[in-house]
């Protein structure tokens, strides 16, 4: 199911992304 | 213009050799640093690499990006 396959990539993707986003904003 | 250096800042802690390029070796590398598991990685690697050559652009970057701003594909 295409649906759920791009359901599971946005999480993928929201995981990866707020890492870097609070790696950025962690950091001096 | 905001989302483009953002993408572009992020391209640049992934491509820590500026290379011009990020390939799955890189990603595997911030693993630590973005307490993200090994598999996980792969999986961003697969959902950002488009054309699925093995190595991801800046282009290929900045649409994974939107995508996880916006919801989707935008550019």
């Amino acid at each position: 199911d295409p649906n759920i396959k791009g359901a599971a990539s946005e999480g993928v993707l929201a995981n990866f992304f707020n890492s870097l986003l609070s790696k950025k904003t962690g950091s001096p | 213009l905001a989302l483009l250096e953002k993408s572009r800042e992020f391209f640049q802690i992934c491509d820590r050799e500026e290379k011009g390029f990020i390939n799955r070796a890189d990603l595997q590398h911030l693993q630590t640093e973005l307490s993200l598991s090994s598999n996980e990685l792969q999986d961003v690697f697969d959902v950002l690499d488009a054309d699925q050559n093995g190595s991801l652009t800046l282009e290929e970057f900045t649409t994974g990006f939107s995508q996880f701003l916006f919801g989707e594909k935008t550019i």
